[in-house]
């Protein structure tokens, strides 16, 4: 769940 | 990273090369909105708060300072190069673009993923970027005549959205837990502004005409 936080998108 | 998302992030680039290319080779800056300008760059430097707290790749990291630098270049030209200030249409970029700040800043404080400082900020700038074309949008209605450059840096910015509208598509099917309402959500109403400049710009290119809106 952790890493679907990170904003990965500009 | 899938193909629709690197699509979106490279029409936006090339609508900024096409902005930067009017202004630098015409010395001109007539039919750009500086309102919907300034308004980019509040949405970068408030979105892009991140660069100091995460890292996500190289790609990331270049393509926020270049939005950054780029948004900052269009404004400092527009507002402080002798030859291309003169030729901004002040009268018809009337828009009252504080409202837009505003409004955005206090959907932010109630619609959010976190109450902390970047989130907030973050929510902010994705609210702010879903409004920041309208003063452009009503300058090129209210000008009905549009050069080809502007024309094109329209096109490609809402292409731009439309890429990321199928990246989130392709995300919610591929990705087991991808859900970004907020993002979403936006990025739907910010396309469906581009879609009345859409319909006549593509008459325009059937019937091999000059890009005019009607009054």
């Amino acid at each position: 769940k952790e890493e679907d936080d990170v904003k990965d998108e500009l | 990273m899938n193909i629709f998302r690197f699509a979106g992030d490279m029409t936006h680039l090339i609508s900024i090369v096409v902005l930067l290319l009017k202004i630098y080779a015409t010395k001109s800056c007539s039919g750009i909105s500086l309102k919907t300008q300034e308004l980019y760059v509040i949405v970068f430097l408030a979105r892009y708060l991140d660069l100091f707290t995460d890292f996500i790749s190289v790609y990331n990291t270049v393509m926020k300072l270049v939005f950054i630098g780029s948004s900052l270049a269009i404004v400092w030209c527009m507002r402080m190069h002798r030859a291309v200030k003169r030729t901004y249409d002040k009268e018809l970029d009337t828009f009252r673009h504080y409202f837009l700040v505003l409004g955005s800043f206090v959907l932010a404080l109630l619609l959010h993923e976190k109450f902390t400082f970047q989130e907030i900020f973050w929510a902010f700038s994705i609210y702010l970027e879903a409004v920041a074309i309208l003063p452009q949008l009503v300058m090129l209605q209210r000008s009905g005549n549009v050069d080809n450059l502007t024309g094109q840096y329209v096109f490609f910015l809402g292409a731009y959205r439309a890429f990321y509208i199928l990246n989130w598509i392709y995300r919610f099917f591929t990705e087991p837990h991808f859900s970004r309402w907020i993002a979403c959500l936006s990025g739907l109403v910010q396309t469906a502004f581009y879609a009345d400049f859409f319909y006549y710009y593509f008459i325009s290119w059937k019937n091999n005409a000059k890009l005019q809106l009607p009054a």
